[in-house]
């Protein structure tokens, strides 16, 4: 695992985001996509001492979610269906752009979705690591590893994953780390 | 004679769409090119290598027209070494079929500089 330079992090034990009612897609409804960054959000909140809050007022928000194409301003322009999916800012900023240009999936099969269907739910687990400070990852496992491949989904927290989110906030009271899909003694060494 | 070209054309329509719909990156192309080689793309892997923090831009090669040479030359040759180590592949500085198959690959926007070795020569990398 790794971090941004300078291992930067929140210093809230809440963070509240909000979901773009202008950047969003036609064909996936507010509620899709709030259900499935609900989730994504709540794996991450299972293992370290931050919750999440889903707010209305997106100026407000800590973290900011949106889909976005081409050149949107922020230096770092999407570049259409696959290649880059969508890229997230380090703690402190908050932004989370996804490429509207992408066939996003919220379902948990793909079935009857084309052959360059992306899982939303994937992407959003993987950028929230970085809203939180994680970089990327060298385990082709581990949910921040770089790459995804359409029609894949990888939403489980690996030991990799969080070895490295709790070196930065330390563990969630209420975390088991049996619940990982490796053994816990690898997480208790690392 | 219209009906051929009639066809023609709307074949090389359909191609162009169905390219210009593709997985971005196709660099299958060049796998296995040596190291010394000139090889069109090459300058388009180098563009990719530069988006995540592989290639720097004063790497001798970024021509001031902000372009790449097709050149495949010793920088390149580091650069997928360093891509290979950080994306777990075998370390080989070679453009074998797992690292070009990798690159083809969508991926997350956030560069991997973070991933690499900083100017006092200190990994930012908590293994």
């Amino acid at each position: 695992y790794t971090y941004f330079n300078g291992k930067p992090k929140w210093n809230r034990d809440t963070l509240t985001y909000a979901i773009s009612k202008t950047h969003k897609l036609d064909y996936l409804t507010s509620e899709d996509v709030k259900t499935v960054f609900r989730r994504a959000f709540s794996q991450w909140a299972s293992v370290i001492p931050v919750s999440f809050e889903e707010i209305d007022d997106f100026t407000a928000a800590d973290l900011k979610i949106g889909f976005y194409t081409g050149d949107h301003g922020d230096g770092l322009p999407f570049d259409g269906v696959l290649g880059t999916l969508a890229h997230a800012f380090a703690p402190g900023n908050g932004r989370l752009h996804l490429d509207a240009s992408e066939t996003w999936v919220v379902a948990d099969d793909f079935k009857g979705s084309s052959d360059v269907a992306v899982d939303l739910e994937s992407v959003a687990t993987h950028e929230i690591g970085h809203l939180l400070g994680l970089g990327h990852s060298s385990q082709e496992s581990a949910v921040m590893y770089p790459s995804l491949r359409p029609r894949t989904k990888k939403v489980d927290l690996t030991v990799d994953d969080v070895a490295g989110v709790l070196k930065l906030y330390g563990p969630n009271p209420k975390l088991r780390l049996d619940s990982l899909t490796q053994s816990e003694d690898s997480i208790r060494n690392s | 004679r219209n009906l051929p070209e009639e066809v023609e054309s709307t074949a090389k329509a359909t191609q162009v769409i169905q390219v210009s719909n593709n997985t971005w990156h196709d660099f299958s192309r060049l796998v296995d090119v040596q190291v010394g080689s000139h090889v069109s793309g090459v300058s388009e892997l180098k563009r990719y290598l530069h988006r995540f923090g592989y290639v720097n831009d004063d790497g001798g090669d970024h021509e001031s027209s902000g372009s790449f040479s097709d050149v495949f030359d010793g920088r390149l040759e580091s650069a997928i070494s360093l891509y290979q180590e950080n994306l777990g592949l075998p370390v080989t500085g070679r453009l074998d079929t797992s690292t070009v198959n990798l690159m083809s690959l969508p991926r997350c926007g956030v560069s991997d500089t973070h991933m690499i070795v900083n100017d006092e020569g200190i990994y930012t990398t908590a293994h």
